[in-house]
């Protein structure tokens, strides 16, 4: 594993203790999209079925386990728990989930590896991973006030696979020129719906103001 | 690039 692949993972890890610290310490989940978070779920159950199939290391067993939980309990948080359920901006998460996963879904059909139940469930995953941000997008734009906890998870999930982009391109060249079109083009995309975020975020941060997205 | 990748990333 090399660097700017550990590095992704680790900013990865770190925006979703930010989003869980949030919740725990506030009670509040305002400005989180449940839509965003859900999709988050179903992209590491589909990914992650080869975790009762195939043994690749300790540390890949473990971050597997380890986002699968983190997920699931924030959705638990934001759908059941009697304080932070109150704090969750409903209407302004109106974004469908089939939306995006039902073309992801249909597009995993048509273009895959190889035409296997897991094959097929990890591709729509790599696809739907691309545009689940797209909600919780959506509700930034539409919230007057984007609180720093808030405004650093949404940047450190963005940093993850731009950070995945190097890594691929790195590992291309130092082992046996390997091209995998599948991640590296959903990746890009993924990558490229945070381009209008980051620039505002880190203008924000330059300036020393508060984070605001225009409407 | 032959073959199936395996998926060795998360």
């Amino acid at each position: 594993m090399n660097v700017f692949r550990l590095a992704g993972d680790m900013t990865h890890l770190l925006s979703i203790i930010i989003l869980l610290l949030k919740i725990r310490a506030t009670k509040s989940c305002t400005g989180i999209s449940l839509k965003t978070q859900e999709l988050y779920v179903i992209v590491f159950l589909t990914r992650y079925l080869d975790l009762f199939t195939k043994y690749i290391s300790f540390y890949n067993t473990t971050m597997k386990l380890v986002f699968l939980g983190t997920s699931i309990s924030i959705v638990w948080y934001m759908r059941y728990h009697k304080v932070v359920k109150q704090t969750y901006n409903k209407d302004q998460d109106t974004f469908r989930h089939y939306f995006l996963a039902i073309p992801c879904f249909l597009l995993a059909l048509l273009i895959h590896h190889e035409f296997t139940v897991i094959e097929v469930l990890w591709t729509f995953s790599i696809y739907l991973e691309a545009v689940a941000i797209l909600p919780q997008l959506v509700l930034l734009q539409r919230s007057r006030n984007i609180d720093n906890l808030t405004g650093n998870y949404v940047f450190l999930l963005g940093a993850y696979r731009a950070l995945y982009l190097v890594n691929w391109v790195y590992r291309y060249f130092t082992e046996n020129h390997l091209v995998r079109w599948i991640p590296w083009l959903s990746g890009l995309v993924q990558t490229t719906l945070y381009a209008d975020f980051f620039y505002y975020y880190i203008k924000s941060w330059k300036n020393n103001e508060k984070l605001q997205l225009p409407a | 690039s032959s073959g199936v990748p395996k998926h060795d990333e998360l």
